[in-house]
């Protein structure tokens, strides 16, 4: 049950990202789950960029400073340009 | 600081906003209030100006709204998503929308709707997100413990200035032309071997160093020195002085510009001003200050013009008579026009160009000359 349990956690912060990435640094709809696989995936790219951008440690990977900032109160208007 | 895509920008000065509905967080005049005062903190440091509309439609409308609300960006309850607001364009584009799912407040408790509106109606006016932590514009929710600490940051002020240019200053255009948005000067480089002043002042125990849009901070107690634009300490400040000086007895400093002046005290710029530098006893020939300093000793204060100066006599709070007199008569060896000076260790420091000439008032001589910067560690 705890390892279930981690990984549904791991899932949830996953779709969270997704959905910010998608939401802020245009990352297209498409690119899905590619962080846990490799390490060049769409989705390590725009965690980077993210992470540049917010001024945070530069991993690729969902620490836990990275889940803290997506869960803080923000503008709409994305980080990244159209 | 960015800006959006294509550097959507406001072709006029003169904005309007309307304030559509209201949130029932907040009184409706705490809700003009923030609003207001957001607009302010952007009309500081530019030439724009806003006025507000009651009906019909504003260049900004500022609204509450819940959920989808007819943009196609719909708003996400509470948390996370606070507003959203749109380039300067017709239409939609410059309105701001502010999500009435939140907890709106004037305090720091809840969502500072003040706060919200500075970074949105940047937006408005033509900024898109800063990397910088320190920038209103920085996309992620900032409390502040003080609000009264509140300011732009150097990095929003450069951005809006990208965009609108600094203030136009409001001189007095029967004796000098008023300006329309001057150009945009380089960022000095403290260690030019050319570099040269507009102003120097002390300030409560450093010392400014004023050149064009800047001014560099050097602390002798920390031996730091700091680079900052005039208008994130002074918003309504104009750039490219002429003159500065520290009353320290009054705790102000005098910045000079053509034939205005000012008296600031720490970051505040003090009620009255700008006066005309007439009111101190100058005659009508005088057109602008090139330096000035105060002796906090005898508490007179040196006015350099050319190649004369005036004393002023701050217990009268009077021009001297007998003045004015040559400079090279009663500073020998100061014999060129002087860019700026200020008085450290019992010395005043005169500033010509990328010269600087150190002069001992009890000796009545020049003891060195120097680079301008020297103070820098260049």
């Amino acid at each position: 049950y705890p390892l279930d349990g981690a990984a549904r956690g791991e899932d949830a912060s996953m779709d969270l990202v997704q959905q910010y990435l998608e939401n802020y640094y245009n990352l297209p709809k498409q690119a899905k789950q590619f962080v846990r696989r490799k390490d060049s995936g769409p989705v390590v790219k725009k965690i980077r960029e993210m992470q540049k951008f917010l001024g945070l440690e530069v991993t690729g990977k969902l620490d836990s400073d990275t889940l803290e900032v997506i869960h803080k109160p923000r503008c709409g208007v994305p980080d990244v340009g159209y | 600081f960015s800006t959006f895509p294509g550097t959507p920008k406001w072709r006029k000065t003169q904005l309007t906003y309307r304030i559509v509905n209201y949130t029932l967080d907040l009184p409706r005049d705490a809700v003009d209030s923030a609003i207001e005062k957001a607009l302010k903190v952007w009309e500081e440091v530019t030439p724009l100006t806003f006025s507000r509309m009651y009906e019909g439609e504003a260049d900004i409308m500022v609204s509450f709204a819940v959920g989808e609300h007819g943009d196609f960006s719909p708003f996400d309850g509470p948390g996370k998503v606070l507003a959203h607001a749109y380039p300067p364009g017709r239409g939609i584009y410059g309105d701001a929308h502010f999500d009435d799912d939140e907890q709106w407040t004037k305090e720091t408790a809840g969502t500072n709707l003040f706060l919200v509106a500075a970074h949105e109606l940047g937006h408005s006016l033509g900024l898109f997100h800063s990397a910088n932590t320190e920038a209103v514009m920085y996309p992620l929710y900032k409390t502040f413990t003080d609000l009264a600490q509140f300011r732009l940051s150097q990095d929003d002020v450069a951005g809006i200035q990208s965009l609108y240019g600094p203030p136009s200053a409001s001189l007095d255009d029967t004796l000098v032309p008023t300006e329309s948005v001057p150009p945009a000067h380089e960022t000095p480089a403290m260690c030019d071997p050319a570099l040269s002043f507009d102003a120097v002042s002390t300030l409560r125990g450093e010392v400014l160093f004023f050149k064009d849009r800047h001014f560099w901070r050097k602390s002798f107690r920390t031996h730091e020195l700091e680079f900052h634009l005039i208008s994130s300490f002074w918003p309504s400040l104009p750039s490219d002085l002429d003159a500065a000086y520290e009353v320290t007895s009054k705790d102000t400093v005098f910045i000079f510009k053509g034939n205005q002046f000012w008296g600031v005290r720490g970051g505040e710029v003090q009620a009255g001003y700008p006066r005309g530098i007439h009111t101190l006893g100058f005659p009508p020939t005088v057109k602008k200050i090139d330096a000035a300093i105060s002796d906090k000793d005898k508490k007179k204060t040196y006015f350099f013009v050319e190649d004369k100066y005036w004393r002023f006599d701050e217990k009268r709070q009077s021009m001297e008579p007998g003045f004015p007199r040559q400079i090279a008569e009663d500073f020998p060896g100061v014999d060129t026009k002087i860019d700026a000076v200020f008085e450290a260790f019992g010395f005043f420091y005169f500033f010509n160009g990328s010269s600087q000439l150190e002069f001992d008032p009890n000796a009545k001589k020049v003891t060195h000359i120097l680079k301008s910067n020297i103070w820098f560690n260049c």
